[in-house]
């Protein structure tokens, strides 16, 4: 079951590392961009992961919804793994806009290993097809929450938001559907 | 059966991005270090991917072994990812010592995906323990070889170096591994 290691790879070679460290690095980030004002005014301090069901994934969120500004970078995680030195580790600010203009600062980035999904399930090699993707993701979103349920490093630190791609004709499909997720949790 | 879905991962989501890269990322080093006289005078302008079989994965080569030591960082390769802006891909050069101090330059690096897998092993909650762990890691080793060998654009720019652990009591194990397959290719 792919979806099943990937979820615990997801977890073990990057939430469990990049989740403790988050307060500090948007800590340090507010310091140095002090003359944007109502910088994280509105918005939330956990990193948001997207969860698309269909796997589809942007490389640039503004792609998805012009809604959606990129901001700027959290400052570089370095850390040595596995014999690379001073690997990088780090996570990209967006400014989401609501219907009315009102913009919340937000850590969000899609969870990666759906482009390994999808990848996968465009190849005959790899040994599953569509039909199994959406199961996968499926499988993958439980895996993943059961393991950050019983993460006490990681709690209260992230948000998963799993997108249902019934809604995607709506150009600000996705600002909505993050806002709601922010919102949610004030 | 998690080390397929690694192995997919691995590859999808690493080395079809670096590979074709790294022959520039190479030149572009020598150029900026011309001051180091010999540099790539004997070595390999492959990436070496180790992988242990017993999962047993060092964050930093040289604690495995006094013949090698960190010399730099290649170039970074800046990359777009699933709403990371310029997300960091990076390898690092070590200087291998042979037994008469003669060194070759390799960029060298554990596949990361057998930390997942040793992770795995250790916590009840991730469904495998270590019996099982030494099938995964081989099934792993496997898969990627195959998934290798018929991609075109990975062809010729990588060495998978299986690490048998029987002869771990010697200090000098993996400088000689290492080394063994750097001039095999020659
Ligand atoms: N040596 C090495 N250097 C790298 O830069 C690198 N980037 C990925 N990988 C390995 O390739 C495979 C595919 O990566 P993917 O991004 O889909 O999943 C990644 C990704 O979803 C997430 N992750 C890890 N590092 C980052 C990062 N810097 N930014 C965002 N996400 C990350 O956590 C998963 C597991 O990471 P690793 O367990 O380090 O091993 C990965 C994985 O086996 C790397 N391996």
């Amino acid at each position: 079951n792919v979806a099943h290691g990937l979820a615990w790879s997801f977890y073990l070679g990057y939430l469990q590392l990049v989740l403790p460290n988050l307060e500090d690095s948007i800590i340090s980030f507010c310091a140095s961009h002090r003359s944007t004002t109502h910088l994280w005014g509105r918005g939330s301090r956990k990193l948001l992961i997207l969860v698309p069901l269909n796997a589809n994934i942007s490389h640039k969120l503004e792609d998805e919804d012009s809604n959606i500004h990129f901001y700027d970078n959290l400052p570089n995680n370095e850390i040595d793994r596995a014999g690379v030195r001073g690997r990088v580790y780090k996570h990209s600010v967006y400014r989401v806009m609501d219907e009315d203009g009102k913009a919340s600062d937000c850590v969000v980035e899609y969870a990666t290993p759906l482009l390994t999904l999808y990848n996968m399930s465009q190849l005959s090699s790899a040994g599953f097809g569509e039909p199994e993707r959406r199961q996968q993701v499926l499988l993958f979103f439980r895996t993943l929450q059961e393991i950050l349920d019983n993460s006490l490093e990681c709690r209260n630190r992230y948000k998963l938001i799993l997108l249902n791609d019934e809604h995607e004709e709506d150009p600000h499909f996705l600002s909505k559907a993050i806002l709601r997720h922010v919102q949610q949790q004030e």
